[in-house]
């Protein structure tokens, strides 16, 4: 990635955003 | 039901979003892979409430200049801006042969009748390598406006990016590519050019083998 870019992984974002739901 | 648990506003709702390949001349649901799958159809008070983030921390994933997302949030209306983690599903049976049919088709409603314009921009490294625009007019149905766009044809960039994603040997690598594509769809009135919807999509590769699954967030500036 570009060099001024921060990981998604570093990011405030929610637990969920790095969990893959489970099938319904 | 739906609101505050799926995308849309009270002006338009996105019912069902799926882009697919498929092998032509037997367009039954067998012959059919999805890559990535929304429906909304069935919204019920048994779904939880969808979390927010932080526009501001997705800003750099999509267009900044002129028209990009950071300025169309600020015009709003911000209960329109929603952000589709997509955990996309590569693990297709179907063989990769002249003939198969790469689609994008989508489905929205409204109350109202309107002629509305659907902006397609796929962005690399947050920059807009290829845009889509359709203008799509509506059709009453059961009390309401319906607009479909069906079967659209999945650009070359995009046709090119899966067959190279799907070369990569390692999940985690399809991964680190993805990282850095996006796409942005804005949904507006073409008449009074009021922006009715506006979703970011981020993407993994699905570790799963039930298929496509994703998460939806509102888009949010605390």
């Amino acid at each position: 990635g570009r060099p001024d870019q921060v990981p998604m992984r570093k990011r405030h974002l929610p637990a969920s955003f790095w969990e893959e739901p489970r099938p319904s | 039901a739906w609101q505050g648990r799926s995308i849309g506003t009270p002006k338009l709702r996105l019912v069902e979003f799926l882009a697919f390949m498929e092998q032509q001349g037997e367009p039954d649901a067998y012959n059919k892979h999805l890559y990535v799958h929304i429906s909304q159809s069935n919204p019920s008070y048994s779904d939880a409430l969808l979390e927010s983030v932080d526009v501001r921390q997705i800003y750099d994933k999509f267009p900044e200049k002129k028209g990009g997302l950071k300025e169309l949030y600020e015009k709003g209306p911000p209960n329109a801006f929603f952000l589709v983690k997509f955990w996309a599903d590569l693990n297709t049976s179907i063989q990769d042969e002249p003939g198969v049919f790469y689609g994008v088709s989508s489905q929205y409603e409204s109350p109202e009748n309107m002629t509305i314009t659907c902006s397609s921009k796929v962005c690399s490294f947050g920059k807009q390598v290829v845009e889509k625009v359709e203008t799509e007019y509506a059709r009453f149905e059961n009390g309401r406006f319906l607009y479909r766009i069906h079967r659209s044809p999945m650009c070359e960039y995009l046709i090119n990016f899966i067959h190279k994603l799907k070369q990569l040997p390692e999940k985690y690598m399809m991964n680190s590519v993805l990282e850095n594509f996006t796409i942005l769809q804005v949904v507006t009135n073409r008449d009074t050019q009021e922006l009715l919807l506006c979703i970011a999509y981020v993407f993994e590769v699905s570790t799963s083998e039930h298929g496509a699954q994703h998460h939806i967030y509102r888009l949010v500036k605390d």
